[in-house]
């Protein structure tokens, strides 16, 4: 029971850190037991160190790097254990443009055992994806689908 | 498994019945403030039995009922249908497309249906336990919510590594 | 005291609507006091509703919307009472294309009786602003200043 | 009253000294995730008399100072000089121009000048009251904030309009 736990929260660990030095191009990233001696009713911490950076609390990551990390262990449990679909709702909001391609690209390596389907406002999102579908309101309150071709846009 | 089809009817800004497709690569919803993106998050958390209404952005059930406009009336129901590919049997159910139905009334009424077959709520959550997708599971990721995974106390976060485990 | 309140009160109500009215086209808004008998302890809610929609809760309204609703309510204090100068640090990231040039024309209007100093990642907000400051970390964990130009795009 | 310019050193990501000019316009910053824009935004607050360290981000008041990289050695001490332009008096001090420096040690000592005289924090916060820059005031939103006027409960936002009153 505890052995199968900390095999499975190794994994997870071996995971989170090889998805978050793809997707930020390098540094170290891990979770922690914070009870090592009550492993099956610990808490888990995370900690995360972008390339060249000094490790530091959490807290202080910026916006986007605090986004990233979770989009990181969020892969990194996908790819322990893929669910048939994913549904995300503008996760990658906080992330600058050279980090949204960073992440679509990965999603597209990964979209081969899982689909995915993102609610985006984002260039980059848009521009790797197999489909769009258009969200409008052209009557107030009244939503419609428009589907779309690549290469067009709407909102 | 993948997800084939969504079926929306009355279900919160979807006051016309709607059709979505999708394929098995990679689908993005697109479309100005307050369309109606996130609510096609909402029904397909919704069809697959999620009972917390505050996940639903919501204050009562009944309030993912298509409410009317200036223009139009409220509805007197949602329905929303989710249609799987189940070639793969993921789900334990011999079928190779299996359609969930769920239907709420103003009176509070629920339907549940498995290929049109009426069942209970309880059904559809036993079909769906281990395969991830189930309201438990964290194969949707809210707005504004992905900072839950590094925000939420240690203790919090602990159920989702005993899920994915 | 507590006149004097609740003239302040009717003010913030007032420009909170009209404000709302300009950012969203339409639709209407206002403040209202949770306890009417004791206007002084009183808690305040806030309701919001799009033009054409129907009121409902402020939970049911998009991130889009609420993030606007809150933006409408901010500008109608800073009407009220303007501060000299204002730092926001990406208020507008859940606004699409169309919203964020609604919000940097607003801002224009606003800029003579307040300074703006807003972080942004948005192309909108960065076109109707008049100096950029680009900040840039070409060595790892150590931040620099570029003077940016109109024209030129850092990150 | 406007701000006109910013000097640090030593605070947060930025080791070397740096100088930001403003004019009475529009600035935006802008840059790459983690490049050091909220880093500005933070020094501000902190120079205006900020004493929280949640606000900061931080959970000790030494996570202000330059903690190094894997090239560089962390450094002593943290140090922000905000320069205002007072030609309409708005400050109730005798100078067309102020500054406030603040400047915090790794032994957590620290120190707080107003043009170069050496002052309390009491001086600078009291400078700065019912001008709505000092601490207390809504003239700094950070990131991921601006829900919060919306979702605090009604009874927390009443601080913000007392404060506007
Ligand atoms: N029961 C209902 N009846 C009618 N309209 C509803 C109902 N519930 C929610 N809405 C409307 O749906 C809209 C919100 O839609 P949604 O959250 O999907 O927007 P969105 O496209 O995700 O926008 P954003 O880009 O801002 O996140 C709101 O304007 C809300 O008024
Ligand atoms: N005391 C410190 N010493 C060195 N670096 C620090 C210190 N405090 C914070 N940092 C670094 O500053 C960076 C965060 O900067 P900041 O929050 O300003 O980014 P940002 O430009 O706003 O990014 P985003 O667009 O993602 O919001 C982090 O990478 C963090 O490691
Ligand atoms: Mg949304
Ligand atoms: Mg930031």
């Amino acid at each position: 029971m505890k052995k199968q736990f900390l095999e499975q929260f190794k994994l997870i660990n071996e995971n989170f850190n090889i998805v978050f030095r793809e997707l930020f191009n390098g540094g170290r990233a891990g979770l922690i037991l914070v009870d090592q001696e009550n492993v099956l009713e610990s808490g888990i911490d995370i900690e995360a160190q972008p390339p060249g950076k000094k490790l530091q609390n959490m807290l202080l990551l910026s916006g986007g790097e605090r986004a990233f990390t979770a989009i990181a262990l969020l892969f990194a449990i996908l790819r322990l254990k893929p669910t048939p679909f994913c549904i995300l709702d503008e996760i990658e909001a906080a992330l600058d443009e050279a980090n949204v391609y960073r992440f679509i690209e990965y999603i597209k390596n990964f979209s081969c055992k899982t689909q995915f389907i993102m609610v985006t406002h984002r260039k980059g999102t848009m521009e790797g994806s197999d489909t769009l579908y258009g969200v409008t309101m052209q009557e107030h309150g009244v939503s419609k689908i428009v589907s779309m071709k690549m290469g067009e846009k709407v909102g | 498994m993948y997800l084939k089809r969504l079926d929306m009817q009355g279900f919160k800004s979807f006051a016309e019945k709607i059709c979505l497709d999708f394929n098995s690569g990679i689908t993005s919803v697109v479309g100005p403030n307050g369309s109606g993106k996130s609510n096609i998050a909402d029904a397909i958390r919704w069809v697959l039995g999620e009972q917390s209404v505050k996940t639903l952005r919501g204050s009562k059930m009944e309030d993912v009922i298509f409410a009317g406009t200036e223009h139009r009336k409220p509805l007197g129901f949602a329905e929303v249908s989710i249609t799987l590919d189940n070639s793969d049997s993921s789900l334990p159910i011999a079928y190779d497309e299996v359609t969930i139905t769920r239907r709420v009334f103003r009176s509070g009424e629920s339907e549940y249906m498995i290929n049109k077959a009426p069942c209970r709520l309880k059904d559809i959550t036993e079909l769906l336990l281990d395969t991830g997708i189930g309201r438990d599971g964290y194969s949707v990721i809210g707005q504004g919510r992905v900072d839950e995974i590094l925000s939420t106390r240690s203790e919090d976060r602990r159920h989702i590594f005993e899920e994915a485990s």
